[in-house]
């Protein structure tokens, strides 16, 4: 058995928040559905 | 060649691994995504500022290194990320592949990546979802002789690490069910219900999931995506959206709110409050085909086996 021990970070949405980018970002970049990557007609 | 990986849309991805490339080995921490197949790192033909905020592997530095020449983009949610193939020696933990397919990312969206505490992404999802012809990481190492059978798990350990670690990562019977799609790890969820609906404006799992739970909904099981459960839109009609769809509950409500319980191959996994509701909830509504992604909040809860040899996953209680 292997254990690979991963370490907790910073998400990108509390760096950009705590750098004062979040709001920003989010409403200049279009809304993705998180199911699209899911219909698979683009397979 | 293109691959569709909105996660960085979500943004709320938290823990990170080390993994070296070439020899003498070049040091990054990825995130081990399940979501997807390719592994990439910045790389120093990368001139875009998100690169010059992260370890970026230097190919003209490692005597192993081979170049592929082909160039792939891997599309996501903000951004398009344009990576050059090569191979060379991939180390994770004590792990050592030779001539691992990888990307050397060439230009990175400076949003979001520029903010991200990772370097990379290391996928493992099922190898068709990857770009280039070459193995997946998870298949060299079996390839290579260096696992007996394709398979890993999640655990989150309650105690500091290196402490009071427990051998033991799960209690009780593990409930194995099929993959149901042999690119994501997709499983069947037969049902969703709760045991109690009182809470105040998050109705999420209320009476709607016992019309709704019928209808061979799939569920999608990703570390890469962050520690929250993605509700289909239908379920999370009554919840109190923000501007930035982060659905918001009154903290102080929590000990009257649903536990939801995911019933898999007619075992029920409960999920009590306390694991789904953090300081930030950040629950957009897909409007697609009723998905649930079951995040890291899941998994902290169900330790979470992902058996690609035998095409199926298991949970047990952590």
């Amino acid at each position: 058995l292997y254990r690979i021990i991963l370490k907790k970070g910073k998400s990108i949405r509390q760096v950009m928040e705590e750098q004062g980018v979040l709001q920003t970002f989010l409403k200049n970049h279009p809304k993705v559905d998180p199911g699209a990557k899911y219909l698979f007609n683009n397979d | 060649a293109v691959a569709y990986e909105p996660f960085t849309n979500y943004l709320n991805s938290y823990y990170f691994g080390e993994i070296s490339i070439g020899t003498p080995p070049q040091n990054f921490l990825v995130l081990f995504d399940t979501g997807s197949s390719n592994l990439w790192v910045p790389s120093t033909y990368c001139k875009s500022q998100a690169c010059s905020n992260h370890n970026t592997f230097n190919p003209s530095m490692s005597s192993t290194y081979q170049n592929n020449g082909q160039t792939y983009t891997l599309y996501y949610g903000s951004g398009s990320l344009t990576v050059l193939l090569g191979y060379d020696t991939v180390t994770v933990q004590n792990i050592v592949i030779h001539n691992q397919e990888f990307g050397l990312s060439e230009i990175e969206p400076s949003n979001p990546f520029y903010y991200a505490n990772f370097d990379g992404i290391l996928g493992m999802a099922y190898p068709n979802l990857a770009v280039g012809n070459s193995p997946t990481v998870m298949e060299s190492m079996m390839q290579q002789g260096q696992l007996t059978s394709p398979i890993f798990s999640f655990y989150f350990s309650r105690a500091h690490p290196g402490r009071n670690m427990n051998s033991q990562f799960y209690s009780g019977e593990i409930v194995w069910t099929p993959v149901t799609r042999e690119l994501y790890w997709q499983v069947a969820i037969d049902d969703t219900w709760s045991v109690l609906c009182l809470g105040i404006g998050f109705c999420l799992p209320c009476s709607q999931t016992a019309s709704a739970g019928r209808s061979g909904r799939k569920s999608h099981r990703g570390r890469g995506l962050g520690p929250f459960v993605w509700a289909p839109r239908l379920l999370a009609r009554s919840s109190s959206a923000s501007p930035l769809s982060q659905f918001v509950v009154n903290c102080n409500s929590i000990q009257s709110m649903p536990t939801i319980t995911f019933v898999i191959r007619g075992s029920p996994l409960p999920l009590p409050p306390s694991a789904y509701v953090l300081n930030a909830t950040y629950l957009p509504s897909p409007s697609g085909q009723p998905l649930w992604t079951l995040g890291d909040v899941f998994l902290k809860e169900y330790y979470t086996i992902y058996d690609m040899g035998n095409n199926r996953m298991g949970f047990a209680l952590s």
